[in-house]
């Protein structure tokens, strides 16, 4: 059995909108310590690495670790049927090829209200466990969500059913590692210069000295080159740019990539860049205290 | 024009 709680369900909603257009498939990998995801993209030319930690939930119980694999576009569907103050429940069997996810609107007000008008209302069609009079059962007919799984609302709180799929992924054992260059910088800004690079071309350098970090593009439209100074002292935590370098590091992406990445942003105020020469580039979001989505990219490469 | 490499030239199979 495998039951988690996080009040705050909008993490889980931005984070499948962060890898959804990444990965297409993935398994949601479930232990005692935490709940992970790592997936690489079908080029195998990144990869995505989730880790949400149980201290991070208020309510979380796995009794054996569990695999659930998943089809990222129909989750993602689900869980735009929660609202953004929504707390989320995720649970499945052992054993099931289904998992639950339970949404809860913060106004439990709304059972009162709508106590009577679900008495009437059509069938009941009541799941195991659920108070028979108060909820009904409706069969998914949205057009974009048929075949995905069943939909059952108990006024405030809608219980969906995502099918589970046995995925065999390939997984990276990736060391720890002592990167050569750590820059911190607030998530917006990184987004920015991201998408402004894209107009003039499909490579980016991002290039760190003591001068600070230079991103640069040069495509057929021009070049653009946009510095980042080091900034620890700004008033705000996530306005600062801090850069710790051990060696100056310069590394070329594809700007394709970047953009998926930035697909985080809202999940937090700060992104972390971590580099060394001729490795992977690891782009790193914070969930606040509850966990982070790391991303990898390989470079490329003179061979 | 530099190519692009893949994961797997860094990091092994678990």
């Amino acid at each position: 059995m495998f039951e988690a709680r996080l009040t705050s369900g909008k993490i889980l909603k931005q984070l499948i909108e962060a890898l959804k257009d990444l990965v297409q498939e993935a398994n949601i990998d479930c232990s005692d310590d935490e709940i992970s995801i790592q997936a690489m993209d079908n080029s195998h030319v990144s990869l995505v690495a989730v880790s949400l930690r149980s201290g991070g939930f208020d309510h979380f119980r796995c009794d054996r670790p569990l695999s659930l694999g998943f089809n990222a576009t129909n989750m993602g569907k689900i869980l735009k049927c929660a609202g953004n103050e929504d707390a989320i429940t995720l649970k499945a069997e052992d054993d099931g090829d289904s998992l639950s996810m339970v949404f809860e609107g913060p106004n439990q007000d709304r059972i009162a209200d709508f106590g009577e008008f679900a008495r009437g209302a059509r069938g009941s069609d009541s799941p195991p466990g659920s108070r028979r009079e108060k909820c009904w059962k409706i069969d998914f007919n949205f057009a974009t969500m048929r075949g995905v799984g069943v939909l059952v609302v108990i006024f405030d709180r809608k219980i969906y059913e995502l099918k589970l799929m046995d995925i065999d992924s390939e997984q990276l054992g990736i060391p720890d590692t002592d990167y050569k260059v750590t820059i911190q910088m607030p998530s917006g800004e990184f987004q920015r210069i991201i998408r402004d690079m894209q107009v003039l071309g499909d490579t980016l350098s991002i290039s760190c000295t003591k001068e600070g970090v230079k991103f640069g593009v040069q495509g057929d439209l021009g070049t653009g080159n946009v510095l980042i100074r080091q900034n620890a002292h700004a008033e705000k935590d996530e306005d600062r740019v801090m850069i710790e370098m051990e060696e100056p590091v310069e590394l070329t992406f594809a700007l394709r990539y970047l953009n998926f990445f930035t697909k985080a942003t809202n999940l937090g105020p700060t992104v972390i860049l971590n580099m060394s020469p001729d490795v992977p580039i690891v782009v790193e979001y914070p969930i606040g205290e509850t966990g982070h989505i790391k991303y990898y990219l390989a470079p490329k490469i003179d061979e | 024009k530099k190519p692009q490499m893949r994961m797997d030239s860094f990091f092994s199979l678990k």
